[in-house]
């Protein structure tokens, strides 16, 4: 996966840290300080599709296969991601309780082309 | 997307930087509160002082052996992650005691339990956190009861009854995995706890120990999630 960078025009993932104190949440969000809202962005021309980490695999050589053979797609190829994580958070619900969970995929951390 | 169509990810690029962010942040905020089965964002009235959080924290991580917590307040990136199997999510919460009626042999305390996880969550264990003072020499009985409210809410019933011996000061758990459990079931949300004690002896609410030891009940729970059917 590759990071944002200057003029790159390339698909990349770009990180946004949105701080919990600036939005006015840290009165009832106690942990973490914010959050990652890391996104995916940029160009896919349609020769780099292929999700990265695929390079020799069946699934790669069927993508290579179509592309070949078939040059006038009729899909185009997107900047999406492809490895997330969770975010955990301790926080006050309405009650006052405290709850801790994890919330599944939130965090981008790799971008690619589909 | 579509051929000759824009992903969609691609409409950031053209805005302005500032509505770009504002609009980063908005569906930062959206994407949480969604997440958390939240319309809006709590308005805390009353925050947990820092000593009782930590003290509730640290012996709600004694009861898993995989888990450790600093002596401050956790930093961010620093909280241990829940074990969510197969995306499912996971929840732990701690609902600190509400003093309702006592006299001097009897004190009853309230739990209330958030909206959001009653009838959808399903609790995998609930444990009740109460101090002790000193009992002195010999000890002491407390005869510990359940309540719930009857289906029609009007009355209160036993949903159980446990004794227990204390014989020196500090926490003691019970296990209230199963009352918790048909509370939610019920979609009700309010948990009380009734303790008989020796008359003119202190009880947990009167401990004289300051806030860091305020009865606690810790509830691990995950979303329910429907059935799935596969078809080869």
């Amino acid at each position: 996966s590759i990071d944002c960078r200057g003029d790159s025009r390339m698909c990349c993932r770009k990180e946004f840290f949105v701080d919990f104190k600036e939005i006015g949440w840290e009165d009832w969000i106690i942990q973490p300080e914010g959050y990652h809202m890391n996104y995916c962005t940029g160009l896919c021309p349609l020769h780099v599709a292929g999700i990265p980490g695929l390079a020799a695999s069946f699934h790669t050589a069927v993508l290579n296969l179509i592309k070949a053979n078939n040059a006038d797609a009729t899909m185009d190829s997107c900047c999406v991601p492809t490895q997330r994580r969770a975010l955990s958070l301790l926080y006050y619900d309405r009650d006052n309780n405290i709850v801790k969970t994890d919330i599944p995929d939130m965090i981008v951390d790799a971008c690619g082309c589909t | 997307a579509p051929k000759g169509r824009r992903c969609p990810a691609c409409g950031l690029a053209a805005l302005a930087p500032t509505t770009h962010r504002d609009i980063l942040v908005a569906l930062a905020k959206q994407n949480i509160l969604s997440k958390l089965r939240l319309q809006d964002r709590p308005n805390i009235t009353q925050p947990m002082a820092k000593g009782t959080l930590l003290t509730a924290l640290r012996r709600m991580r004694a009861q898993r052996p995989d888990a450790t917590i600093s002596s401050g307040m956790p930093h961010a990136g620093t909280i241990p992650p829940l074990h969510p199997g197969m995306g499912v999510q996971e929840y732990e919460m701690l609902s600190f005691a509400e003093s309702g009626s006592s006299t001097s042999h009897s004190v009853r305390l309230h739990f209330r339990f958030t909206q959001e996880l009653s009838g959808s969550t399903e609790i995998l264990q609930a444990t009740l956190y109460l101090f002790w003072a000193d009992p002195g020499p010999g000890g002491h009985l407390v005869t510990i009861r359940l309540l719930q409210p009857d289906p029609m809410g009007l009355n209160m019933t036993v949903a159980s009854e446990t004794w227990l011996e204390v014989h020196r000061a500090g926490w003691t758990t019970l296990d209230v995995g199963h009352a918790v459990q048909s509370l939610f079931s019920q979609g009700s949300q309010r948990l009380t706890v009734e303790l008989d004690v020796v008359e003119g002896w202190r009880s947990p609410l009167l401990a004289g120990h300051g806030d860091s030891h305020w009865p606690f009940v810790a509830v691990q729970a995950r979303a329910r999630t429907p059935h799935h059917v596969q078809r080869r």
